[in-house]
């Protein structure tokens, strides 16, 4: 499953 | 997190300190919109939003408070500091926010990757960012002689988001199903908006002159 790392950025 | 994201952070943070030297220590906010400050101000509060509600790291924390904290500070100083802005080129400084603000909040309501307010603002603080600097790009070309606080501030500003890039490429080579459209291109058009001022900054450090750039 795909993890959510599309709000780990600042 | 790989090296070109946390060199790319720590610019970022460079660029504020440099920004708030000036501003605090030199008492004077000359050549800085006020303008693209304030954009910064809702690019933080509409992207950090998440700060109540999505725990991420230690790290990714602290540094939302500090942008956050910072961008309301800067305001805070040109608008109401009574050595600071008296300094502020107010009359230089006219770029409309709305005519900015309003369009990345339309395609943002277009163009995002889920419709939940949360990706809708965080698309909008994307779209927002990477025409923030245009004010003070602006600013630049009109009064020219950049002090050379000013000019590392932005040259700061316009190295976070090229390691940004780098940290992008770097992601999508080692992280399966990394793939974000719309902070990348967000992020390569607001890179591209420094190229040209990159370009009279490296041609004056090569004159070892003076930053000014051409009418």
């Amino acid at each position: 499953e795909d993890v959510d790392d599309s709000h780990d950025e600042l | 997190m790989n090296i070109f994201r946390l060199a790319g952070d720590l610019t970022h943070l460079a660029s504020v300190l440099v920004l708030l030297l000036k501003i605090h220590t030199i008492k004077s906010c000359a050549g800085i919109s006020l303008k693209t400050q304030e954009l910064y101000a809702i690019v933080f509060a509409t992207r950090y939003l998440d700060l109540f509600t999505t725990y991420i790291s230690l790290y990714n924390t602290l540094m939302k408070l500090i942008f956050l904290g910072s961008s309301f500070s800067i305001v805070w100083y040109i608008r109401k500091h009574k050595i600071v802005r008296r300094s502020y080129d107010k009359d230089q400084d006219t770029f409309r926010h709305y005519f900015i603000v309003l369009p990345c909040f339309v395609l943002a309501l277009i163009i995002h990757e889920k419709f939940t307010v949360r990706e809708v603002l965080w698309a909008f603080s994307l779209y927002l960012e990477a025409v923030a600097i245009l004010p003070q790009l602006v600013l630049l070309q009109r009064t020219r002689n950049i002090d050379n606080l000013t000019g590392q501030y932005v040259f700061l500003l316009g190295a976070y988001r090229a390691l940004y890039i780098l940290n992008w490429i770097y992601r999508y080579f080692t992280e399966p199903h990394f793939v974000h459209w719309i902070t990348w291109i967000s992020g390569l058009v607001q890179t591209l908006l420094y190229a040209d001022f990159f370009y009279y900054y490296f041609q004056s450090m090569k004159n070892n002159g003076k930053l000014q750039l051409p009418a």
